[in-house]
């Protein structure tokens, strides 16, 4: 099953990762 | 609390490993030593690892670029995936340097990254931005210029992604009219 993730997902990722 | 461990430990994979290369324009050598491969990742985690950590493509000196492909494809119309393919072409005004080029890029990168053409995204071998003194250009560059269906539905949701409105339009370009165009303007095969 092809793995996609949308935009938001994405952006938000940069958040939760930025604040780890 | 193993599972919250486990949880932390998972990363999220990508459909596609990815590579970005970085080219600068330096006049005394070949056009290929100036290319050099950056990295490669296939996970969102590492993806933001890479991004954050390297410069804006808006601070890059006049003559760079970036490229994100596929790995295995060489950002360049010679690898044998990109010779019969083409580009959807981003051209931008001088003072959108400061306002739209970073956000622009990073748009293209989660599109790529996160297969986002539908059936389309393995038609897409990946990305270019340019920057240049006459105004900074990105492309989405795709797999066969012939497949009609798939590079207008590429355009299409890459168009859409970028916010652009109905009135702009935006233009498919074949690498083999580009490469041996006569003059300044090449041949558009597609518009969205």
């Amino acid at each position: 099953e092809k793995k996609r993730y949308d935009r938001e997902f994405l952006l938000g990722f940069q958040f939760i990762f930025a604040s780890m | 609390q193993q599972l919250a461990l486990a949880q932390s430990l998972v990363k999220y994979p990508l459909q596609n490993r990815w590579a970005l290369w970085f080219f600068k324009n330096e006049k005394n050598r070949l056009w290929q030593a100036n290319l050099r491969l950056v990295t490669k990742f296939s996970t969102v985690e590492d993806f933001w690892a890479l991004y954050d950590h390297i410069k804006p493509a808006s601070k890059l000196s006049c003559g760079c670029d970036y490229s994100l492909f596929k790995d295995g494809i060489e950002p360049m119309w010679e690898d044998s995936q990109n010779m019969r393919g083409g580009r959807w072409l981003i051209t931008l005004a001088k003072q959108q340097r400061h306002t739209k080029l970073d956000c622009f890029w990073l748009d293209t990168l989660l599109c790529l990254i996160g297969e986002m053409f539908d059936d389309y995204s393995n038609e897409v071998c990946g990305a270019v931005i340019n920057i240049r003194a006459k105004g900074d250009k990105i492309a989405i560059w795709t797999r066969e210029a012939e497949h009609q269906e798939a590079v207008t539905h590429i355009g299409r949701v890459y168009k859409e992604h970028l916010g652009l409105s109905q009135e702009v339009t935006i233009g498919y370009q074949a690498h083999a009219d580009t490469a041996t165009k006569s003059s300044s303007l090449t041949k558009t095969k597609f518009v969205v």
